[in-house]
C-alpha cells in the first residue's frame, strides 16, 4: 500500500527559490486534499521534480528543478515545505541505477563525461528526452547495463565507462545501534520498502516527525515490517585508529553525523564522547545513577542508550545537550551540568617552536593552531593585511609564514584563508617554555581609558530594588 | 553566584541561547565586543544563529517590554589563544551605553592585581538557595597573590590565572557566572581584572577561587578589535 509521497524527501519548513528571475515555476494548485495529492499529481510528471506544499493554505506548486539544478537556492520558509523526488537527490543507486538522476558526471578512472546530445568524440545512438532523463553529461543508465550508470566519455581513446555510483545499499553504515542514523536508505533488509514516518498507513504508530524534528529534516525510514530489526543497513567495523579511515571520516561521508571519537579527561565539543569518570556536577553535588529512578525519575535508562555509556553515576550527554551533564542527588535539583570537566584543546598537532614572542621565528610553518592555511602575506584577499612585506621589511614577511610583525606576547600568528577568521595564531609552541619571563615580578603603572563608572552601587544596594 | 547580593553591575551581560535560556554570563568592553568564557560554547565555530546577548536589566527572565532591556544578536565568535578559555563576541550591532548599561575597563598589559585588593564578581547563574535567583547577584572578593593560592593548589595555577581568597562561608561563582567579570575597583575605575571560570567545586569555602587573568590577553583582545 505505498503512498506516492514515498518517492518523495521532504524539507520541513524550506522554500527551493530559483535565482534566474525569467524562470517561473508552476501555479499554485489550491484544489489538492493534502501533500499526498500533491505527490499524486507531480509524480507522473516527467517534468515535474519537486513541489512546494504551503502547510497553511495545503496548496503546491510544481517545480521542475531540485536543489541540485544550477542557479537554484534553498531557503527557510515559515510556510512551505519542499518535496523533492528522490531519485534526484539520491547520491547513490537503487538496484541497477536506471532510475538515477544525479549530478555525477565523471567515470570511475574521473574521465569527464560527454555530453548525451553530443556525438562527438563518440557517436551513439541516444538521444535526451524527459523520459530517459540523459540530462548535460550525467551517468545515466538508460539501457539497465548491471554495472550501474555510465557515460561515454571526452576521451576518444575510452568510448564509455562505468561511474562508479555505489548502490544505496552499500554507501550506508551505522554506528552502534543506529540511533544516530539520519541517512536516506528506505529499504529493509528484505527490500520492503518502509512506510513514511508522517503516513499512519499501513500502520499506526507513535513517532510523530513533530516531535523529533530538527530544523532540516529528512525523509526518516518508515516502519521496518522486517521483524528482525534495523534492515539492510551493516554496522560499522569498530575503528582500530587509522585516521583514513576514522569513524569521523567515514560516518560522515555516508548520511552519518560526525561521531565523537571518544575521551576520558576532557570533553570536546559538547562532550557526546565523553567517556570519562566525573561524578559530580558543577557545584559539587554527587550525581544520581542513571539506573536509579530516584530522587529523579528519568528515561535514559543505560539499556535503552546503550551507545551513551550511561555507566553509574557519570557526567555523560546523551541526547545532545551543551555539555556532559547526569541528574544530581538532591532531590530539589533535578539535573545539572558537569562544566567543572575541561575542555580538549583542539588544536592541530604543533609543527615547530618559538623563542620568547617569536618575533624572530623564520620558519616555514604556514598553517594555524585550527589546521587552517595561512594567506600569503602579499596577498590582499581574503584579508586586507595590515602588516605587509613593505610596511613590516624587519619581520621578513614571506610567503604565507607564520610571523609576528606587531610582536603579540602569544606568538606568531597569519592572516588566514578562512574568510571567517581574519587572524589566528600558528601551529607552533614556545621552544623555552619555562624561561618565559615572570610578569608576577614588575609593579605596572596603571592607564585607564574612560570606562569603569557607574552610578554608585552601594545607594542602589542600600535601596529596595524594584 | 553563591553567597552573593542582588547587585549592580552594568557591565555585565546574559548570554542567551536560541530558547532564549541563560547560559552564561559575560563582560562589555567594548560597545560592540563581549568578552566570555570558551567553557560556554561548543566549539569555536559553531554557528550562532539566535544566541543573543541581554543587557540593561537586573532580571534573568525581565518582561520583553521591560524599559531598558537591549537583546542583541550575536554576530561572531574568536576564541582566544590557546590556554586563555577566553572567547570575544561580536555583537550585531553595537549597544546603547546608559545607566543601566556601561563598558568596563580594561587593564594595561600584564597589569597583577595587588593582593588584597577589594573585586566582585556577578553573575545570574546558580546561588544554591543563597540569594535571589531571579535578578542579577554580586559578591565581594579579594585577590590573593599566585604564590599564596598555590600553596592550596599545589602549584598548578599558572601566570595567566589569579585567585581570590577562599572565605569561610560558601561565596562564588557557578554554574551559569562562567563568563562574567571578576571587577576590581582601581584609581577610581572599575577594571575587568578576572573572568570567570569553571572551577572544580563551586563556592567551596576555605579553598581560593581561581580566574582567567585579563590582563595577560589585553593585546590579543585589541587586536581581534582592531582587525
Amino acid at each position: 500500500q505505498r503512498s506516492p509521497l514515498n518517492d518523495f524527501q521532504v524539507l520541513r519548513g524550506t522554500e527551493l527559490q530559483h535565482l534566474l528571475h525569467t524562470v517561473v515555476p508552476g501555479p499554485w494548485q489550491e484544489d489538492v486534499a493534502d501533500a499526498e495529492e500533491c505527490a499524486g499529481r507531480c509524480g507522473p510528471l516527467l517534468d515535474c521534480r519537486a513541489f512546494h506544499y504551503n502547510v497553511s493554505s495545503h496548496g503546491c506548486q510544481l517545480l521542475p528543478w531540485t536543489q541540485n539544478s544550477p542557479h537554484t537556492r534553498l531557503q527557510r520558509s515559515g510556510r512551505c515545505d519542499l518535496f523533492q523526488k528522490k531519485d534526484y537527490i539520491r547520491t547513490c543507486i537503487m538496484d541497477n541505477g536506471v532510475r538515477y538522476r544525479g549530478t555525477i558526471a565523471t567515470t570511475t578512472s574521473g574521465l569527464p563525461c560527454q555530453g548525451w546530445s553530443h556525438k562527438f568524440p563518440n557517436d551513439h545512438k541516444y538521444t535526451p528526452t524527459l523520459r530517459n532523463g540523459l540530462e548535460e553529461n550525467f551517468c545515466r543508465n538508460p539501457d539497465g547495463d548491471p554495472g550501474g550508470p555510465w557515460c561515454y566519455t571526452t576521451d576518444p581513446a575510452v568510448r564509455f565507462q562505468s561511474c562508479g555510483i555505489k548502490s544505496c545499499r552499500e554507501a550506508a553504515c551505522i554506528w552502534c545501534n543506529g540511533e544516530d542514523y539520519r541517512g536516506a536508505v528506505d529499504r529493509t533488509e528484505s527490500g520492503r520498502e518502509c512506510q513514511r514516518w508522517d503516513l499512519q498507513r499501513p500502520h499506526q504508530h507513535p513517532f510523530e516527525p513533530g516531535k523529533y524534528v530538527k530544523v532540516w529534516t529528512t525523509t526518516i525510514a518508515g516502519i521496518l515490517t522486517a521483524p528482525s530489526g534495523p534492515g539492510a543497513i551493516p554496522r560499522t567495523r569498530r575503528w582500530r585508529g587509522n585516521s583514513a579511515t576514522s569513524p569521523a571520516a567515514v560516518g560522515r561521508s555516508q548520511a552519518q553525523p560526525r561521531h565523537e571519537v571518544t575521551t576520558l579527561n576532557c570533553f570536546r565539543g559538547k562532550g557526546e564522547g565523553y567517556r570519562g569518570t566525573a561524578n559530580t556536577t558543577t557545584a559539587g553535588v554527587p550525581c544520581q545513577r542513571w539506573d536509579a529512578q530516584s530522587p529523579h525519575q528519568h528515561r535514559f535508562a543505560p539499556e535503552k542508550y546503550e551507545c551513551k555509556d550511561l555507566r553509574e553515576n557519570f557526567c555523560r550527554n546523551p541526547d545532545g545537550s551543551e555539555a556532559p551533564w547526569c541528574f544530581t542527588s538532591r532531590p530539589g535539583m533535578r539535573m545539572a551540568f558537569c562544566y567543572q570537566i575541561r575542555r580538549c584543546a583542539d588544536d592541530v598537532r604543533t609543527e615547530d617552536c618559538y623563542h620568547g614572542a617569536g618575533e624572530q621565528y623564520r620558519g616555514t610553518v604556514s598553517k594555524t593552531r585550527k589546521g587552517v592555511q595561512c594567506q600569503h602575506w602579499s596577498a590582499q584577499t581574503p584579508h586586507r593585511p595590515q602588516f605587509t612585506p613593505t610596511s613590516a621589511p624587519h619581520s621578513q614577511l614571506e610567503e604565507n609564514f607564520c610571523r609576528n610583525p606587531d610582536r603579540d606576547s602569544h606568538g606568531p600568528w597569519c592572516y588566514t584563508m578562512d574568510p571567517g577568521t581574519p587572524f589566528d595564531y600558528c601551529a607552533l609552541q614556545r621552544c623555552d617554555r619555562d624561561h618565559q619571563a615572570s610578569i608576577l615580578d614588575p609593579p605596572d603603572q596603571v592607564l585607564f581609558e574612560k570606562c569603569g563608572k557607574r552610578v554608585d552601587r552601594l545607594d542602589q544596594h542600600r535601596s529596595k530594588l524594584r | 553566584v553563591v553567597g552573593g547580593q542582588p547587585g549592580n553591575s552594568p557591565w555585565t551581560v546574559s548570554l542567551r541561547n536560541r530558547q532564549g535560556q541563560h547560559f552564561c554570563g559575560g563582560s562589555l568592553v567594548k560597545e560592540q565586543w563581549v568578552l566570555t568564557a570558551r567553557q560556554c560554547f561548543s566549539s569555536c565555530h559553531m554557528p550562532l544563529t539566535g544566541y543573543e546577548v541581554w543587557l540593561g536589566t537586573l532580571f534573568q527572565d525581565p518582561q520583553p517590554e521591560e524599559p531598558g532591556l537591549q537583546r542583541v544578536p550575536v554576530a561572531k565568535m574568536v576564541c582566544g589563544p590557546s590556554g586563555s578559555q577566553l572567547v570575544l563576541l561580536k555583537l550585531e550591532r553595537s549597544v546603547t551605553l546608559n545607566q543601566r548599561v556601561a563598558l568596563i575597563c580594561l587593564p594595561p598589559e600584564r597589569y597583577v592585581v595587588p593582593p588584597g585588593t577589594q573585586c566582585e564578581i556577578a553573575g545570574w547563574g546558580e546561588s544554591k538557595g543563597t540569594g535571589d535567583g531571579t535578578v542579577l547577584n554580586v559578591a565581594l572578593l579579594n585577590v590573593i597573590s599566585n604564590r599564596e593560592c598555590n600553596i592550596k593548589h599545589r602549584g598548578r595555577v599558572r601566570e595567566s590565572e589569579m585567585c581570590t581568597k577562599g572565605l569561610l562561608a560558601p561565596v562564588g561563582a557557578c554554574e551559569g557566572d562562567y563568563g562574567g567579570p571578576l571587577a576590581c575597583f582601581t584609581h577610581d575605575c572599575w577594571v575587568l581584572e578576572g573572568i570567570i571560570i569553571p572551577n572544580r567545586v563551586c563556592a567551596r569555602p576555605r579553598w581560593p577561587a581561581v580566574f582567567m587573568r585579563v590582563s595577560v590577553f589585553v593585546d590579543w583582545i585589541h587586536k581581534v578589535m582592531r582587525l
